[in-house]
């Protein structure tokens, strides 16, 4: 999975 | 982008809209903490500090404009509108902010994921999200009257949390994504914390009550 997986939520 | 996704970010700006028409429309900020309002403003500019730096979609970036954006309006509102203003209900809004920023950032600093300043302020923003209802809620239970758009409003807010968690979920074990503890366990608190409100806010709404909560 990608690294940012939290950092495209808001 | 999955459906529980959609629904938290869409009752999350849903929440915000209820406010600001009460603000523009009934011209009144009467039982809403300008604490709380205070602290969102915080949040989405500590978290969205990389808004200029990364893109990942446009309808991220778009969200986050909106949310910047109104929250700093619904603070001027509720500061400077001269009508607006005399709503406010300043006596019983006495939650301090400091007790609430202090020890998010603190433990933003121990605990992050990567000591650099965009990620300590990013995990600072989930620590303090978590906890910025408190004043809103405490607001609350000192109000003896709670309009329908106020206790629609925090209901709106929680159940967008809510949504997250399931959101969340929902990319674990179906989209394969890693564990992300400081998220999840800050949004699993922040959710929590409106299990009081939730169960009073249902109770009142079977039973065709206005919505009180117990001092």
């Amino acid at each position: 999975a990608d690294q940012s997986s939290v950092k495209d939520e808001l | 982008m999955n459906a529980f996704r959609l629904a938290g970010d869409m009752t999350h700006l849903l929440s915000i809209i209820l406010l600001l028409h009460k603000i523009r429309a009934m011209k009144s900020c009467a039982g809403i903490s300008l604490r709380t309002q205070e602290l969102y403003v915080i949040v989405f500019v500590t978290r969205y500090v990389d808004l200029s730096m990364k893109y990942y979609s446009f309808y991220n970036s778009i969200m986050k404009i909106v949310f910047l954006g109104t929250s700093i309006s619904i603070v001027w509102y509720m500061r400077y509108h001269k009508v607006v203003k005399q709503t406010y209900n300043k006596d019983v809004d006495t939650f301090r902010h400091i007790f609430l920023i202090l020890p998010c950032f603190v433990l933003a600093l121990l605990i992050n994921r990567a000591f650099t300043v965009i990620e300590v302020l990013w995990t600072f923003s989930l620590y303090l999200e978590a906890v910025a209802i408190l004043p809103q809620l405490v607001l609350l239970q000192r109000s003896r009257n709670i309009d329908n758009l106020t206790g629609n409003y925090v209901f709106l807010l929680g159940a967008y949390r809510a949504f997250y968690l399931l959101n969340w979920i929902y990319r674990f074990f179906i989209e394969n994504h890693q564990v992300r503890w400081i998220p999840w366990l800050s949004g699993l608190l922040q959710t929590a914390i409106y299990a009081d409100f939730f169960y009073y806010y249902i109770k009142s709404w079977k039973n065709r009550e206005k919505l009180k909560l117990p001092a």
